[in-house]
């Protein structure tokens, strides 16, 4: 059974889903098989890999319903040996459908824990939209693993207690494997000593749970998805996707301790 | 009555909160009585604010559910003539609350709408969380304009289209005199190609809708919520506090226009 890993924090605009995107082209440039699923409403997720809206027929929505399984939704992507379940415009109603259901918490575990295609892939990455909504939760309840990407700034690190009483709390509910894979330092700008103290304290407090990998602020990063790419394609050699595919090797490393 | 603004835009990391803090404070400046409505439960415009967590008794979770009105949740900020109705974490709770409860896309409205302490200010800005909740449409019925921060970002473009049709959804269904205050770019960078690349986009698309005043990334601006005070009290000087103090004055001569 794969790897399930939730790319999660209710700040938002610190890197979810370039860091998802990245993330799991650096697996599968590895060699690994991987599966994104874009569970945030806006989609950027399948935008980045280039998923034409008018392509993306059924979506994680049907998953959350329980119409679909992974083999009706999947979708290729440029990447070989990387496969998305993409997201419309549909799962925005999601949130407020969800209260009313039964099982509201475990739909997607429900739907995807004995679903046969899951086989197929060492990785799979679950991209989440900025709050702790039901969404984040169904992506909580299924996950073995959150990842969290921390932006080197303030407000970002304020945000950081309340997602992390969130995991336990999830832990402790829903999911009693649930476990931190670990907290990835996003947008870091050397010349700027807000970043530097950020991850200071990041570091103090939470000591080997934070990622030695940490993320530059590259402006290639933030170029790739408006051609439809992630880094690693877009720009193989800079310093961002350089980042990534060390990200990708310390999860591994970690992977093979654990 | 005062000129009651959303300050929304359901990607996250825009410049909502910071906008939200630095505006307010700009117009307050300016002489006029100004009230902030933080709205998004992780809280950041009242840290913006140098409110301390325990000191928050009361807040914008109340008015929300009706048992308080401005008068027992409003709080004094260090900005002569500017105030703040906090936000807890109770507050996280209220988008899975709101969508059992009668009148739900109008608790905020039918709570403010004929409060007395409301005819005391000229402006109410009202930051909201970065998705469009029950709590995200709350402020839509009750606000008579939207004011829209835009990272110069390709993912953030990409979210304008659905914010644009979400306003008109909310005119037509909820409050019909909802109007767009304007669109204005955030941590514009002139060294990025994408940053121009954006700003000619959406001035294309939307025109006169954006402010001329486009705000710079100035790293002032984000150290200064660290110190609990807004830019302009941080560092007045600083490129990103005058841009604030532009968009104020732009923003009066749009309304002695309209
Ligand atoms: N390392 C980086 N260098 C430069 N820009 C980056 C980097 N990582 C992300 N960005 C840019 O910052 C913005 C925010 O990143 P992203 O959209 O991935 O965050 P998010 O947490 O998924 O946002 P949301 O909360 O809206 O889902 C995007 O425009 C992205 O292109
Ligand atoms: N002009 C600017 N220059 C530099 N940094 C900025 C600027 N504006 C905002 N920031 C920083 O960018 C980050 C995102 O801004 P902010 O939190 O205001 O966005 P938001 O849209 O309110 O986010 P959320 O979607 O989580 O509510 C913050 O860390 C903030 O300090
Ligand atoms: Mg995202
Ligand atoms: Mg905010």
């Amino acid at each position: 059974q794969p790897n399930i890993i939730a790319v999660a924090n209710q700040k938002g605009g610190v890197g979810k889903t370039t860091t998802a995107i990245n993330l799991a082209t650096a697996l599968a440039a590895i060699g690994k098989k991987v599966l994104i699923i874009d569970l945030d409403p806006q989609g950027n997720a399948s935008t980045g890999f280039g998923i034409d809206r008018s392509k993306r027929k059924l979506s994680s929505y049907e998953l959350i319903t329980g119409e679909a399984d992974i083999a009706a939704v999947l979708a290729p992507t440029a990447v070989p040996g990387l496969y998305i379940i993409p997201s419309t415009i549909d799962l925005s109603g999601a949130d407020t459908e969800l209260v009313t259901m039964s099982r509201r918490a475990y739909r997607l575990r429900d739907t995807l824990e004995f679903d046969p295609s899951l086989g197929n892939f060492d990785y799979v990455l679950i991209d989440c939209p900025p709050s702790l909504s039901l969404l984040t939760l169904n992506a909580l309840t299924l996950a073995q693993s959150v990842l969290v990407p921390l932006q080197c700034e303030f407000f970002a690190l304020e945000g950081l207690s309340l997602l992390l009483r969130t995991i336990e709390r999830v832990k402790s509910t829903y999911n009693g494997s649930l476990a931190i894979s670990g907290v990835v330092l996003t947008m870091f700008d050397k010349r700027n000593r807000l970043s530097d103290q950020v991850a200071k304290d990041v570091r103090g407090y939470l000591g080997d749970v934070v990622f030695k990998t940490v993320i530059p602020r590259n402006v290639r990063v933030s170029e790739a998805p408006s051609h439809g790419k992630p880094a690693l394609l877009y720009d193989h050699r800079c310093s961002g996707s350089q980042a990534y595919m060390r990200l990708a090797s310390e999860i591994l490393k970690r992977e093979r301790k654990a």
